[in-house]
């Protein structure tokens, strides 16, 4: 197996949105590309990360590989690599190991780290395609400041989708608070429109914790895509076009 | 009150 990346920015990011969720992990590499599907750890979200081979710089992968990371130590390694130095990762079958290349462009700096490969059992979940009741894509810049301030006030976010807006909800101890997002459209720029695709209206509890762990992958993605049906949990899902996306589920809190 | 339900009672284990 090995693969490259032009440039150590993208996958800094990716591991910097997923690894204070899910600690260690399996990247399931195949011919179509690098994938890793983990649960947090009370089994509340999901994460499933897609990066396509088309993505990368030269991506070549023999035989089908499950790679058990710890996602803080991948973190250390690609700490030492420049946001626009090479990457190229690469791994032998049977190995225990995975190496890891950066390089500057200049080809004046090399450094090659080596990451001792775990043991992980991964419980892989079956994601059924779902025909959601409501889909909102909006700023992922916008999400992240509504979850952030609304953490302040709940523990607990209510998002209500309708026809033309999109309302989120908090109430705590010192107050209440909620945020409404109404659609708008922007041809010439896309990235800030906010659209609401609603077939049947969806109002739907979830754990801010989670939604805050999930907008650190903000920094991938301009836009966000927010897949909800009633009783179903919430598809957050993160775009990285021509590279593959970041899609994080939640389970729903239910009335008791 | 609400509870935090599992996403394993969502999706099946493959």
């Amino acid at each position: 197996f090995e693969a490259k990346w032009d440039h150590a920015s993208t996958l800094k990011k990716v591991i910097d949105a997923v690894k204070d969720l899910i600690g260690d992990t399996s990247w399931d590499c195949t011919n179509t590309g690098m994938s890793l599907q983990s649960m947090d750890s009370s089994h509340v979200a999901l994460v499933h990360v897609l990066l396509k081979s088309e993505g990368f710089e030269s991506y070549r992968c023999d035989r089908n590989v499950s790679m058990g990371i710890s996602l803080n130590s991948m973190a250390k390694v690609l700490k030492c690599a420049g946001n626009d130095d090479s990457v190229t990762l690469r791994h032998e079958s049977e190995s225990s190991v995975v190496n890891f290349a950066f390089e500057s462009h200049k080809e004046e700096r090399v450094s090659e780290f080596e990451l001792k490969l775990m043991n992980i059992d991964t419980e892989h979940l079956g994601i059924p395609e779902t025909e959601y009741d409501s889909i909102i894509k909006m700023p992922s810049a916008d999400l992240r400041r509504t979850c952030a301030d609304l953490s302040q006030f709940g523990d607990s976010v209510t998002i209500s989708c309708a026809k033309s807006d999109v309302r989120f909800e908090t109430s705590g101890d010192i107050g209440t608070g909620n945020v409404r997002l109404s659609a708008r459209g922007s041809s010439d720029k896309p990235e800030t429109e906010i659209a609401i695709e609603m077939i049947n209206p969806v109002s739907l509890t979830f754990a801010l914790k989670y939604l805050n762990f999930f907008t650190k992958a903000a920094p991938l993605s301009d836009t966000v895509k927010l897949c909800m049906s009633n009783n179903h949990p919430l598809c957050v899902e993160f775009p990285m076009p021509e590279v593959g996306y970041i899609r994080y589920y939640l389970a729903p809190k239910i009335d008791e | 009150d609400s509870k935090q339900s599992k996403i394993t009672a969502f999706f099946v284990k493959t």
